[in-house]
């Protein structure tokens, strides 16, 4: 999902 | 992973190493706001719990315990170690931070994504990050003679999140339904603090001359 792909960020 | 954010990252970890480098080496940190160090101390603390609840890659994973554990030891290294604690400059980092942190829980609580514990911390470190860097830019302000370690951590700390925008910006244009507010905006003021940082280190840089804020 879109919020998940923030989280791979640091 | 697109090229502006491995820079990115690299940048960020470049900084730390710089710091590193001067705390441990040099064994001072003269010039370094212990605010700012705890501030992010709490920062990542609070982003990356999510260690335990979820896996991206195993770049994600270990670059995420090299900040928890460089931000915890620069901490440590300020207030316990002998040699460093004496260089810190205590009468002049003054900044209340702790007025930072309590707006940022408060606006977390207030506008998120998601309403769940880890949300909510996740984008309160996200709040907290983009003000962390102010007690550092005060105490740099208040320095007399920054040395060109310090300068340069602060110009690596503020080309990280330069890089990030970029990122942010390709991402926007190669993935579909890549858009997050909260962490855009709060990047985007974190950058914008960096704004006269970055014309007077380039001045100084361009003059070759000692790195000095105006008061």
């Amino acid at each position: 999902s879109s919020d998940e792909a923030a989280k791979d960020e640091l | 992973m697109n090229i502006f954010r491995l820079a990115g990252d690299m940048t960020h970890l470049a900084s730390v190493l710089v710091l590193l480098l001067k705390i441990h080496t040099i064994k001072s940190c003269a010039g370094v706001s212990l605010k700012t160090q705890e501030l992010y101390a709490i920062v990542f603390a609070t982003r990356y719990l999510d260690i335990f609840t979820s896996f991206y890659s195993i770049y994600n994973t270990l670059m995420k315990l090299v900040f928890l554990g460089s931000s915890f030891s620069i901490v440590l290294y300020m207030k316990y170690h002998k040699t460093v604690h004496r260089s810190y400059d205590r009468e002049q980092d003054t900044f209340r931070h702790w007025f930072l942190v309590l707006p940022c829980l408060l606006l977390a609580l207030l506008i998120h994504e998601k309403f769940t514990f880890l949300e909510v911390l996740w984008t309160f470190s996200l709040y907290l990050e983009a003000v962390a860097i102010l007690p550092q830019l005060v105490l740099l302000q208040r320095t007399r003679n920054i040395d060109n370690l310090t300068g340069q951590y602060v110009f690596l700390l503020g080309g990280y999140r330069g890089l990030y925008i970029l990122n942010w910006i390709y991402r926007y244009f190669t993935e579909p339904h890549f858009v997050h507010w909260i962490t855009w905006i709060s990047g985007l003021v974190q950058t914008l603090l960096y704004a006269d940082f970055f014309f007077y280190y380039s001045q100084s840089w361009k003059n070759n001359k000692k790195l000095q804020l105006p008061a």
